[in-house]
């Protein structure tokens, strides 16, 4: 990684940013959701807070600029130089310019608006190119996965030389937000053991992690790294974690009748999901309502398993539909009439009728801890 | 691989000038304490900065290799100190 000379930073935790102007190929709400996203990936690393503000100078000024836009760094139409950004400062300092000529997307047709946005923001916040290819402030376009992103290693120590890392409550320093994947093997009542998918299958729970142990039913004839498991009445699917050497190239999923697979798998695009969509991290099917829930980062998608159809209206936010819901989901499972939803080492009981968390467990106390 | 001609020549110096004057040059002229040789070949110079930069064999000549770079979409910020 490679810092501005004079290694410029911001002597505040707190920045505001402002969306000053929007570009005419993207809705305003993707484009928000774009930079929020880029700005998360780097407040997961840093102790920094981002707040919007729609009005008035804000540190950090964002616009989408045709050509020469007053700041004699003249744009250039399509290809070529896409955005720039200032480093840390007064007045021009922090602000991110995006290249309006350019087709901007929250997929892979066009340029990935996060993927630039992130890359900027690094800018915005002190960090200049670096000859790490890894990086994300390597100067040439990568396209980026929005979902699932996890600070590259270099950009890291990057923005952590220049403000420190994110800490804890327990002051300790925390991990980048990324999938709850935890490498190394959990004893089986270690107090931060988490599931990575959770179901019933006919009479039994399953409870997947990607090791061995703690003693749940292993399906060894299905593959390891499971993120998503639903039973429906109609079918079972279940959702691996890619890159999972048995799956093709991009997310999809099995069906199973009991332990037996169903042909081969399928491309999770079935359910209706958008393009953009690259992982699950969780499922659960309702059975009164008969629907299934899918939970992708801070949102979830419901599925309608009569007209076999994803409903309209969605993705909507799991923290807004299910209050006292906090964290990303790993897991979820539907048990006499209530909703169990895993998050790291919680697992919150909640009641579909009274529409909130009745009590929250530690997930370890589902294998009897 | 066949020859370029001399009009993809002439393309490839002029993508070539144009990308270095804005990625590769600090504006307002030298930095303090740096010396720049009177008539210097300030062109070969920045084209083997370009090269250490995107870790690529330093020749100063735009090899395909270098031209693949230059012509990929990127950050505007320039890559030496501005």
């Amino acid at each position: 990684y490679r810092l501005f000379p004079g290694e410029p930073k911001w002597k505040k935790n707190t920045l505001t940013y402002r969306i000053s102007k929007y570009t005419p190929s993207m809705t305003p709400a993707e484009v928000d959701r774009a930079m929020e996203m880029a700005l998360r990936a780097w407040s997961s690393a840093v102790p920094l807070n981002f707040v919007r503000i729609n009005a008035g100078e804000a540190d950090i000024m964002i616009s989408f600029e045709t050509g020469d836009h007053g700041d004699s760094y003249p744009f250039d139409g399509p290809r070529g130089t896409l955005a720039h950004a200032f480093a840390p400062g007064e007045g021009l300092g922090g602000d991110t310019h995006f290249d309006n000529a350019e087709k901007w997307t929250m997929g892979t047709n066009g340029f990935n608006l996060f993927t630039v946005a992130a890359h900027e923001f690094g800018h915005a916040l002190g960090l200049a190119h670096s000859t790490d290819p890894s990086a994300l402030m390597y100067p040439t376009y990568k396209y980026q996965n929005p979902y699932g992103f996890r600070l590259p290693k270099d950009d890291v120590k990057g923005i952590q030389a220049l403000y420190g890392p994110r800490r804890a409550f327990s002051g300790k320093p925390t991990a980048p937000h990324g999938p709850p994947h935890n490498p190394s093997i959990p004893d089986l009542c270690d107090s931060n053991l988490s599931f990575d998918a959770v179901t019933m299958l006919g009479k039994e729970l399953l409870l997947f992690r990607d090791r061995p142990v703690p003693e749940a039913v292993l399906l060894t004839a299905l593959p390891c790294c499971l993120v998503g498991a639903v039973q429906s009445w109609t079918r079972m699917a279940l959702i691996p974690y890619w890159p999972s050497p048995e799956v093709p190239k991009g997310p999809h999923y099995w069906i199973t009748r009991g332990f037996q697979m169903q042909g081969p798998p399928r491309t999770i695009y079935d359910f209706g999901f958008p393009r953009y969509v690259q992982r699950i991290d969780a499922a659960v099917y309702l059975k009164d309502a008969q629907k299934t829930l899918f939970f992708v980062g801070d949102e979830y998608y419901s599925y309608d398993e009569r007209k076999r159809k994803m409903e309209k209206d969605y993705p909507k936010s799991t923290e807004e539909e299910f209050s006292g819901v906090n964290g990303q989901i790993d897991a979820a499972v539907e048990l006499n009439g209530y909703i169990y939803f895993f998050s790291g080492p919680k697992a919150y009981k909640y009641d579909t009728e009274k529409e909130d968390v009745v009590s929250v467990l530690k997930s370890s106390s589902w294998i009897g801890c | 691989l066949p020859a370029a001609s001399p009009r993809t020549s002439r393309n490839n110096y002029r993508l070539a000038q144009a990308y270095l004057d804005k990625y590769y040059t600090k504006k307002g002229g030298p930095q303090i304490g740096e010396m720049v040789a009177r008539g210097g070949n300030s062109t070969v110079k920045k084209i083997k900065e370009l090269q250490e930069f995107f870790g690529l064999r330093v020749t100063g000549k735009l090899d395909r290799a270098t031209m693949d770079v230059i012509k990929r979409p990127r950050c505007g910020v320039p890559d030496v100190a501005n």
